[in-house]
């Protein structure tokens, strides 16, 4: 066994240099990990199998990378080894990304993007390493689910110093504030998107193309009290019917208020919180003002 | 409040160049300063550039119209304009957009429900989207405007505008409603006083009944 | 001051606050 390992591991380099990614990690798979006769050390395995999920990720196979991720996970917990540690994490949130759960990866890129030590034994991070996975984050926030879960993920990210210097910062400084996106910028952000991020579902619109929708969705519901599907599809580019069913998907789900009134073809929305309380906040909202006022003219004085 | 802040450092800055151009030399100058200052996309208060002295000499020379223009921007309406095109000089894309902006804020001071006909009239939109993406676009992100717009009774809620220049005539307005403010909410405050007496009354009425009838439910107890 | 009158103008104008019939059936 010990010899099939060494042989293993050499095809392996092999592979990888002529960027035989996926080759590679079969050729590493095929070691056995759980081998009664040798006993291989935790970090040992855990390396392998990280290893493997990376030469998977590579060609983008998910699927393949994520067996060997959560064999992974039962070792990284008792592991002291920080660059594992590391590359483990990040292979976990490729993996996400690559199954289209945006909003885990993007915490789990959020996650990494925050790590302060930057010396890992031979390896160091540089900052380009931390922007890049926090740009990261913030794409995969985007791409999510238009909701309140991803409104929270956003809030954090917009607060973050970090991110106003990203250039991405203008797109999500308008999914931030719920604003309606236009074609321009959503063509912009797409230059910037990788392949999966851009696929065709099968409901004929992309990931990208479908998280817009979603989007402007719900944008749209913070501007209208009610809006016709005919209207609706104009704003959101699309045919009224394929809003209608966006809407009616969105409100089932929860990530929208509203109701859908198909007789006379109008979806109305609602607010989070109720008439009183709006009027409460108004008035809250004014009294506020009417200090701010107050402040000003005792600046100024008078 | 926001508004205010924004442009704070815009008048400023406004107000300091049109105060460094004047007599006849500076005419031409402060003309272009009124084009700049009309077409900023931050900028919707105007009193404070018009009341520099340097612009008043306007009147007198070939560039009173600028003066005018200045006047419209900081009083006036799109519509009023349009009548009054004839004599004023041709607006560029961006004072036109800004025009339309302090339109909407014009008629907010009036009506919190602002119907989409009236807003098309006065805006000179021909349709319902291209109405809507102006008050989306133009002034509710451009945060001087918010609101709801409710496209089944055609007409545009207003939950708050930014203040406009403000004429001396609207001065006394102003008080009055203030005024109307102060009695309202010196009689709420009254009648919430007087309310608090009476409850404050029937407890100690109730109070008083029960140990009334505690006490007599003590004395049957004893003569039995 | 025109800013603070400009600022009282705006707070004039956030009264009633809300006057949707949905508001004024709630109110009631």
């Amino acid at each position: 066994e010990e010899q099939v390992l060494v042989i293993r591991e050499k095809l392996a380099e092999l592979y990888e240099s002529e960027r035989e990614w996926s080759k590679a990690a079969q050729m590493l798979s095929g070691i056995d990990l759980d081998s009664g006769i040798r006993m291989l050390d935790d970090t040992y395995k855990l390396s392998k199998c990280v290893q493997i999920a990376r030469l998977y990720l590579e060609d983008d196979d998910a699927a393949s990378a994520e067996a060997f991720i959560n064999k992974a996970s039962f070792l990284v917990s008792n592991s002291q080894h920080e660059v594992l540690n590391l590359q483990y994490k990040v292979c976990y949130a490729r993996i996400l990304d690559l199954k289209r759960k945006f909003l885990e990866a993007a915490l789990r890129y959020y996650d990494i993007s925050q790590i302060e030590k930057r010396q890992y034994g031979d390896e160091e991070i540089d900052e380009e390493a931390l922007e890049q996975a926090l740009t990261a984050a913030v794409t995969c926030t985007i791409l999510a689910a238009a909701g309140p879960q991803r409104s929270r993920v956003l809030a954090t990210l917009y607060k973050d110093e970090r991110c106003s210097k990203l250039k991405i910062y203008p797109i999500l400084q308008k999914v931030y504030l719920e604003r309606i996106l236009r074609k321009p910028e959503i063509d912009a952000f797409a230059e910037e998107l990788k392949p999966h991020q851009k696929a065709l579902l099968p409901d004929n619109f992309t990931v990208l193309g479908r998280a817009m929708i979603e989007h402007n969705l719900l944008s749209a519901s913070k501007l209208y009290t009610n809006i016709s599907f005919e209207e609706l599809g104009t704003l959101l580019g699309i045919p009224p019917q394929k809003a209608e069913k966006i809407a009616s998907r969105m409100i089932y789900e929860d990530r929208m208020r509203g109701s859908i009134d198909q007789v006379e073809a109008v979806i109305h929305f609602e607010d989070d919180t109720e008439e009183l309380q709006q009027w409460d906040q108004q008035i809250f909202g004014l009294c506020q003002a009417l200090n701010d006022i107050l402040d000003c003219m005792s600046c100024k004085g008078i | 409040m926001d508004i205010e802040q924004k442009q704070a450092e815009l008048i400023d800055h406004f107000v300091k160049k049109a105060r460094n151009l004047d007599g006849a030399a500076g005419a031409p100058f402060l003309a272009a300063l009124v084009t700049e200052a009309t077409s900023h996309p931050s900028l919707f208060a105007f009193s404070e550039i018009l009341s520099v002295p340097s612009l008043a000499e306007l009147e007198r020379t070939s560039y009173s119209s600028s003066l005018e223009v200045l006047r419209l921007f900081a009083y006036g309406t799109w519509s009023e304009y349009k009548s009054n095109a004839g004599r004023l000089p041709i607006l560029v894309p961006a004072q036109v957009l800004k025009l339309k902006q302090l339109s909407v804020l014009t008629l907010a001071e009036t009506n919190k429900i602002l119907p989409y006909d009236q807003l098309m009239r006065e805006l000179d939109v021909s349709n319902v989207r291209e109405l809507e993406d102006f008050l989306i676009n133009e002034c509710m992100y451009a945060g001087i405007v918010r609101g709801k717009l409710d496209q089944l009774r055609r007409c545009f809620e207003v939950q708050f505008a930014a203040g406009r220049d403000l004429k001396h005539e609207q001065l006394d307005n102003m008080i009055k409603t203030m005024s109307n403010w102060l009695s309202t909410s010196d009689s709420l405050l009254n009648s919430i006083q007087d309310k608090i007496k009476w409850a404050d009354m029937m407890s100690e009425e109730h109070k008083k009944h029960r140990k009334d009838i505690e006490e007599k439910v003590d004395e049957m107890k004893k003569s039995l | 001051d025109n800013s603070l009158l400009r600022q009282v103008s705006s707070l004039m104008r956030r009264l009633p606050a809300i006057e949707s019939e949905k508001f004024q059936d709630d109110f009631l």
